[in-house]
């Protein structure tokens, strides 16, 4: 463990209590992508599959429970509980689109062709792609809340910050991961726009709104 | 061994 990752994984967390509070105070999930959240959750229940055969330290069970945990909670309180504030309108990704291709990649460009290292390379693969429904929403309605722009922020800093943990290791521990880095890399391009709007207009007190 | 260094993250 060093700091990057561990600051990584807590804006990772960070983000995930910012969504999940954002849908339980204003008991809305408007501005918030389904299809987004539906993919996080198949991220992390195929990526942590490990729980039941590995065990690496506490901290990363329970990292792990609480990932799979809040992302199932996530999908449930956006499609049953506050099902009537979903703007399913403008949610409109495909992410077939994502998921298919995502898979294929998986099959063709792995570690190992074994069920459990192919389910954790498509997870990587579709990690890097899944915040695109959500920035296709924001895009189409122009705009977002502050606090949607929040934790759109804390959950790109969170693979940002997982490149650097990679340089470290890369030199201090000789050790490298190229699927990981190389799908880490894209994962966090996708972001770049949208963090360049957020520094100089959220950070300024401004809504987060798209020129026209 | 990648299996054990990669998989402690998350």
């Amino acid at each position: 463990m060093n700091i990057f990752r561990l600051l990584g994984d807590l804006s990772h967390l960070l983000a995930i209590i910012i969504l999940l509070l954002k849908i339980w105070k204003t008991r809305s999930c408007a501005g918030i992508s389904g299809k987004s959240q539906i993919l996080f959750a198949i991220v992390y229940t195929t990526r942590y599959l490990d729980l039941f055969t590995t065990f690496i330290s506490a901290y990363n069970t329970f990292m792990k429970i609480i990932f799979i945990a809040t992302s199932l909670a996530t999908v449930f309180l956006m499609y049953v509980k506050f099902k009537a504030t979903y703007d399913h309108n403008h949610d409109t990704f495909r992410i077939e689109f994502l998921i298919l291709p995502a898979f294929v990649l998986a099959l063709l460009i792995n570690h190992e062709l074994s069920p459990v290292e192919v389910l954790w390379t498509f997870s990587i693969y579709l990690e890097s792609v899944a915040i695109l429904p959500q920035l296709f929403l924001v895009s189409k309605t122009g705009e977002a809340e502050s606090i949607t722009s929040h934790y759109l922020f804390a959950l790109g800093s969170y693979r940002g910050l997982y490149l650097f943990n990679w340089i470290y290791r890369y030199y201090a521990e000789d050790h490298y991961d190229l699927i990981a880095i190389v799908a880490g890399l894209v994962q966090t391009v996708l972001y770049c726009d949208f963090f360049y709007l957020y520094i100089t207009k959220v950070l300024k007190g401004k809504k987060l709104q798209l020129p026209a | 061994n990648r299996y054990t260094i990669v998989k402690d993250e998350l």
